[in-house]
């Protein structure tokens, strides 16, 4: 299933973009 | 409780990316934190895409909030 793949990826992307906002977030107080 | 920390949170989270404080996050928006951010403008605009559950170009809160629960609590483990 291509949307299943999709999804997946972007879950990725995601996962990485709040764990980017996470770290920022304790890194600069 | 938990509820209204992680609520603070997102809407922390939420005003790093609407920086002109509209109450919304447009795709440039979204683009400039490649600047602040170690994500490509590429990454970003596929964030973007995951999170504008409608697609009409604008993120919400509701959105936003929607996205970064299913990143918490809905991420799947294989």
């Amino acid at each position: 299933d291509p949307n299943m793949k999709g999804a997946a990826a972007n879950e990725g992307v995601l996962a990485n973009f709040f764990n980017s906002l996470l770290s920022k977030k304790t890194g600069s107080p | 409780g938990g509820h209204t920390a992680l609520l603070g949170k997102t809407q922390d989270f939420f005003q790093i990316c609407d920086t002109e404080g509209k109450g919304f996050v447009t795709r440039r928006d979204m683009q400039r934190l490649c600047e602040e951010l170690p994500l490509s403008s590429e990454d970003l605009e596929d964030v973007f895409d995951s999170l504008d559950a409608d697609g009409n170009g604008y993120l919400t809160l509701e959105e936003f909030s929607s996205g970064f629960s299913e990143f918490l609590f809905g991420r799947r483990i294989s």
